[in-house]
């Protein structure tokens, strides 16, 4: 067991309840900053952990998710080394000490917990959810193609078995309805961002259409900014665009159901791609990914914070 | 728990449309079980996917008969799980 946030090794993997632990372990030596927030449950009764990093006021909010796909190690790993930055920078640097005083920020570090606790057991490279299927012998719903947000569209599977299939409905599956639920309820989310992993990618609406969003302009600037500040520090290439320009059409994903209610900076991220490994990125490569991930993700904060609406 | 041995992960290029259909085509294949790890279905970009030791040869015949570059990405996909479990081990250690 790691008691304290800061010998906990942030370069390594971690199973499900070391990560829920460390959870706890950073909201006791951060009490007035950060909190940890029950939205619900998965559906095979794991909770859903939101840290809250708040001076408080309920200000709008910045929402950050990591671990949709469970195989994709990289994000929750990249999840943890954020929050421990925010939280650590906080009264230190001016900029994270005034995005916070002027915004709220929401970050699951797992938004799949089934799914990843099932790639630590039993099957490594599982994608999905973990939910029973009526009327299939195949698990689990692709968390990614499951929002309300052209759903069912080709850029998805109806079958079961397939590791895109959308599920019965939109927001069948409890992890994503918790999500929905929490940010429509909340309801002055100005950015919602969703962390995927691993082709070096900065996506924005849409992936269900080939329309440009009204903002394509400024969100197809911020991008390039937000891939640029990242690129700076390792030489990492990014490409950005609209997700069904960039690589594919995809239906029912969470950016577009982000900015469909409302959320005008909804952008996903993939993550860092050695050309080697895919989704066995090693761990050495955790602290560099995350490193330059935060140079983006404050890019992005910063905008939001300067640009109110 | 699921093994992966002699499992590799291959990294296709599309030259053209008619490549990109093929490999719709190949992914589609159920009994191959390929598993897509990367699937952009623009020209230009590489298509990473897991092909499970039985349908290896299956699947590299298709790419080649149909001259679509492509090359192994991941030698042995279990080997490389193995590893990353004795990282994880010694860094618990």
């Amino acid at each position: 067991q790691e008691r304290r946030t800061n010998s906990f090794s942030y370069s390594t993997y971690h199973t499900l309840d070391e990560i829920y632990s460390w959870i706890d372990n950073l909201v006791s030596e951060y009490p007035k900053l950060v909190s940890k927030i029950n939205i619900g449950h998965s559906s095979e009764g794991r909770p859903l952990y939101v840290l809250k990093f708040s001076t408080g006021d309920n200000k709008p909010a910045i929402w950050i998710d990591n671990g949709i796909h469970a195989r994709e190690w990289i994000t929750p790993a990249t999840g943890i080394w954020t929050a421990k930055k925010i939280a650590s920078s906080y009264g230190k640097d001016s900029l994270v000490t005034d995005i916070i005083e002027q915004l709220d920020i929401f970050l699951l570090i797992v938004t799949n917990p089934d799914g990843y606790s099932y790639t630590h057991s039993t099957n490594r490279m599982w994608r999905k959810t973990r939910s029973i299927n009526v009327g299939s012998q195949c698990v689990g719903v692709d968390p990614n193609r499951n929002w309300n947000a052209g759903f069912g569209g080709p850029g998805s599977s109806s079958n079961p078995c397939a590791e895109t299939y959308h599920g019965a409905y939109p927001h069948s599956e409890p992890e994503i309805k918790s999500v929905a639920d929490f940010i429509l309820d909340h309801g002055n989310v100005k950015a919602l961002l969703t962390i995927h992993s691993y082709s070096q990618m900065l996506l924005f609406p849409y992936g269900y259409t080939n329309s440009l969003a009204p903002d394509h302009e400024e969100l197809n600037e911020l991008a390039k900014k937000a891939a640029t500040a990242l690129s700076s520090l390792y030489e990492t290439r990014y490409t950005y665009g609209t997700t069904i320009a960039t690589i594919y059409q995809a239906d029912g994903t969470t950016t577009d159901w982000g900015y469909d209610n409302g959320i005008k900076y909804s952008y996903t991220f993939e993550l860092r791609d050695t050309g080697k490994y895919g989704f066995i990125l090693p761990a050495s490569q955790i602290i560099p990914t995350a490193e330059e991930t935060w140079l983006a993700l404050v890019e992005i904060m910063k905008h939001v914070k300067d640009h109110p609406y | 728990q699921n093994l992966y041995v002699g499992d590799q992960v291959l990294r296709v290029y599309a030259r053209d449309n008619v490549q990109l259909e093929l490999l719709r085509q190949l992914v589609a294949t159920e009994h191959l079980q390929i598993d897509i790890w990367r699937s952009p279905t623009k020209l230009g970009l590489s298509m990473d996917v897991s092909v499970p030791f039985t349908s290896l040869q299956g699947a590299k015949v298709f790419l080649e008969s149909n001259n679509i570059p492509y090359s192994i990405m991941i030698e042995d996909v279990q080997a490389l799980l193995d590893q990353e479990q004795q990282d994880m081990k010694a860094s618990r250690l």
